[in-house]
């Protein structure tokens, strides 16, 4: 209510397109799987808080959250009946694949003007995956407050079908806004009031009348994930002390990664994960990071061990604004879980002399993500290394949506150039970038006084 | 594609809120008393099954189920408030949509 809208329409023709029923609860019922999945991923300590911000702060508000967060309500509509059109189509999560494209339903706001809100869509990708036969999901699909308990779609050669339940729409971590959605696989939840009425049995039976509480296996999907789903293992944790970033797999035992990552630190450990079952650190040489000085926030590792196998990214030559672009990443949940993916368009390419200084995307990125790889989406091709996001400090602002990346066709040739020598002074050349590629970065210097952007 | 979306959410979405009853408390209105509301899904059209966010039932637990139902895996309606009030809020053009879908399918092909 507290929104200043101005609807254009009058809010009785409005209503008039929408009908009232009263509704009865045939249970509340508890989803302990998405619980288990949601407190191995979500530590406390790095305060989380699901919904508005300034409720975060409210005492105790936090506690209410996290308690609820994985009950769901089973309503009946006595009066709503007529032939079963359109019924929605359960389908399990368990097949999702990281990148898959999601929809999500909802009525931001709920109940404030729902004839203007109501079932509104956004479109995003699995960012991630936890728990059990994948109860928990994440998508960068955005939804707002009030949306809690909307749909979320996957498009399968059977049409769409729902595929989980948004449990909460914006997520806040010490006070930055993540812009990832929480998402309970519904099939668990089926599993869940199935298992209650097995218990309850007469009484249930009698108030929650016959209908299929199973969802089916998730169909051939329309819109795949594309190859970077295959390009996930070449993704790596760099781990550096209490630091940590993500890292690229360039070659069997060369990774890029920031600058920042590694801290100045001759050695860094690696974590690889060429499948979600298993996970393996090696030790790693920090050879190259360039200055402090030079625009690009760069470094390069070599691992102690080649890897036997991974899958080598092909590194892009040109770039096309607008593209549909994906970032890999360890943001947000470190190693509590696989690499992160975010999805959007390469938003700018800023040159220099017709060179590609660097580039901008829409893909939420978030700290913990620096050094992880940005991907064409339809080609998989390496556009280029995540540097940072943006950090308004005089506002206390992230910006995850807005992102630096260095453009892959600056470092191709370097990389070329070690593969086939041995010589790492072609790297040096990053650190001589001239005066106009320092101003293009020049969000990324540490600032003299207040710090305005940090990057 | 999208026509297929198109259809499903339109029977799919709607607003589910939870409020006392009117008239039903003696004490002031209080944000106990809600409405609250979030987004739902309607899992079933015949019989009307509507699947929602559990948080907007929790200021209407009873006293007696404060303290330990965070235990539990299911409440019943004798959990709540007697006098909660959930009303769903939903599209009208979803039942001429259906319905004419329902026609649709009964005419005969040629």
């Amino acid at each position: 209510p507290a929104l200043g809208l101005n609807p254009l329409s009058s809010q009785r023709e409005a209503l008039s397109s929408l009908r009232q029923h009263e509704a009865q609860l045939l249970m509340a019922v508890a989803c302990p799987q998405f619980q288990d999945a949601f407190s191995k991923v979500l530590s406390r300590a790095e305060q989380w808080h699901f919904g508005r911000k300034e409720e975060a702060h409210e005492a105790g508000t936090l506690d209410d959250e996290l308690l609820f967060l994985h009950w769901f309500a089973f309503l009946r509509i006595p009066e709503l009946g007529f032939p079963a059109a359109g019924q929605v189509t359960c389908v399990s999560a368990k097949s999702l694949k990281k990148g898959d494209t999601l929809f999500a339903c909802g009525s931001p706001f709920g109940s404030f003007c729902p004839d203007i809100f109501m079932n509104t869509l956004s479109k995003g990708v699995v960012s991630n995956m936890a728990g059990e036969e994948n109860v928990l999901i994440l998508t960068d699909a955005r939804c707002l407050p009030g949306t809690e308990g909307g749909g979320v779609f996957a498009a399968s050669d059977d049409g769409l079908e729902l595929v989980g339940v948004i449990v909460a729409p914006l997520c806040w971590k010490a006070n930055e806004w993540v812009g990832l959605t929480l998402v309970c696989a519904v099939d668990c939840i089926l599993e869940n009031i199935r298992n209650v009425l097995v218990r309850c049995g007469k009484f249930l039976e009698i108030l929650c009348p016959p209908m299929q509480l199973v969802a089916r296996p998730l169909g051939r999907l329309t819109a795949s994930p594309g190859p970077v789903y295959h390009l996930l293992p070449a993704v790596v944790l760099v781990e550096c002390g209490h630091v940590w970033g993500s890292g690229v797999m360039v070659n069997s035992r060369l990774l890029l990664t920031c600058r920042h990552v590694v801290n100045e630190a001759s050695s860094v450990y690696v974590r690889i994960q060429p499948c979600p079952e298993k996970a393996s650190l090696v030790k790693g040489k920090v050879v190259f990071a360039t200055k402090d000085a030079s625009p690009y926030d760069l470094a390069v590792v070599e691992l102690q061990k080649s890897l036997l196998s991974f899958p080598k990214p092909v590194l892009a030559s040109k770039f096309c604004a607008g593209e549909d672009v994906n970032v890999v990443g360890f943001g947000v949940f470190g190693q509590a879980c696989g690499p992160s993916v975010t999805s959007g368009i390469l938003s700018a390419v800023v040159t220099v002399d017709d060179k590609p200084v660097m580039l901008q995307t829409t893909c939420a990125v978030h700290g913990g993500s620096s050094g992880g790889p940005l991907f064409a989406t339809h080609s998989g091709e390496l556009l280029g290394i995540v540097a940072s996001n943006t950090r308004d400090n005089s506002v206390g602002a992230t910006y995850p949506h807005l992102n630096f990346s260095i453009p892959i066709t600056v470092l191709q040739p370097l990389v070329a150039e070690y593969s086939r020598t041995g010589n790492l002074g072609s790297f040096q050349e990053l650190d001589r970038a001239c005066d106009r590629i320092q101003v293009v970065w020049r969000l990324q210097r540490k600032p003299r006084e207040i710090q305005r952007s940090k990057l | 594609m999208f026509r297929n979306w198109d259809i499903a959410r339109r029977n799919a979405g709607c607003v589910v809120s939870a409020s006392s009853a009117p008239g039903t408390s003696v004490a002031p209105a209080s944000p106990t008393q809600g409405p609250w509301s979030c987004s739902g899904i309607v899992l079933s059209h015949r019989p009307g099954i509507v699947l929602c966010h559990g948080a907007i039932l929790s200021p209407f637990l009873v006293a007696a189920e404060q303290v330990d139902w965070s235990q539990r895996r299911v409440l019943l309606a004798d959990s709540f408030s007697p006098d909660l009030r959930i009303q769903v809020l939903w599209p009208v053009e979803n039942r001429s949509q259906a319905e004419g879908k329902i026609l649709q399918d009964l005419e005969p092909s040629c």
